[in-house]
């Protein structure tokens, strides 16, 4: 179980920073 | 009643050494046996590293935790200011008569995605 | 509940040594040596799982960084356009 709630935590954390590099990238879009 | 609460202090103070005396000589005794050799660790080692390991999920799990909800937050915040920054810029536009700048289509993406 | 908390440390220590007497014998049987290669094994590969999950969460310290700024940034955008309206 430790082995899954890491495994877990760390595809929850691979998708929030997908998500904020995307949000910066476009928000940089209509700051130009 | 002082005397009794110091000597009832006493006992735990001795029981609590006599734990750590017991697991020190097991843990010496199975070291001793079974020796880390290059390729196999005993059991005592492992038994360290699992619990290394799982202090050190939690650390990383508390600290992950707050970052991620200050990402949220900030992220909102942009949202709400660029919103009002954007409406506010038409507004001005049509009262000064400018003519509305058109959003180009990767501008018009970007705020779908955004919103 | 300093009681308890009292308890509770000395239940630990006892659960520790339970532990560690479950495990006395463990290295002598071959079939168990292969258990223990196994956990070991485990372990590696969570510690793989924790160095990258430490690398995601000093990048996302890096991003929130760049949201601030960006926050910053914006706002005094905003306080521009007020002050043209």
């Amino acid at each position: 179980t430790l082995k899954g709630d890491v495994n877990t935590l760390l595809d929850e954390a691979r998708l929030v920073s997908q998500e904020s590099t995307r949000f910066i990238k476009a928000t940089k879009v209509l700051m130009k | 009643m002082e005397a009794e609460v110091d000597k009832l202090e006493l006992m735990f103070q001795k029981a609590d050494s006599d734990l750590d005396y017991i697991q020190y000589r097991l843990e010496y005794e199975i070291k001793t046996n079974h020796p880390d050799s290059a390729g196999e660790k005993n059991a005592v080692t492992i038994l360290k590293e699992l619990s290394a390991i799982k202090s050190r999920y939690q650390a990383l799990s508390a600290r992950f935790k707050p970052i991620s909800i200050e990402q949220k937050e900030n992220q909102n915040r942009i949202c709400a200011t660029l919103s009002k920054t954007m409406t506010m810029i038409q507004e001005l536009q049509k009262q000064t008569d400018l003519e509305l700048t058109l959003l180009t289509e990767e501008e018009k993406a970007v705020t779908e995605q955004l919103k | 509940s300093d009681l308890e908390q009292l308890c509770s440390y000395v239940n630990e220590k006892i659960d520790n040594i339970k532990k560690i007497l479950t495990i006395r014998n463990l290295g002598q049987a071959p079939s168990l040596k292969t258990t223990l290669s196994k956990i070991e094994d485990e372990i590696i590969t969570v510690n793989e799982f924790l160095n990258n999950l430490e690398l995601e969460i000093q990048y996302q310290e890096q991003t929130n960084k760049s949201l601030k700024e960006l926050c910053v940034s914006l706002e005094e955008d905003l306080k521009d356009v007020e002050h043209l309206k």
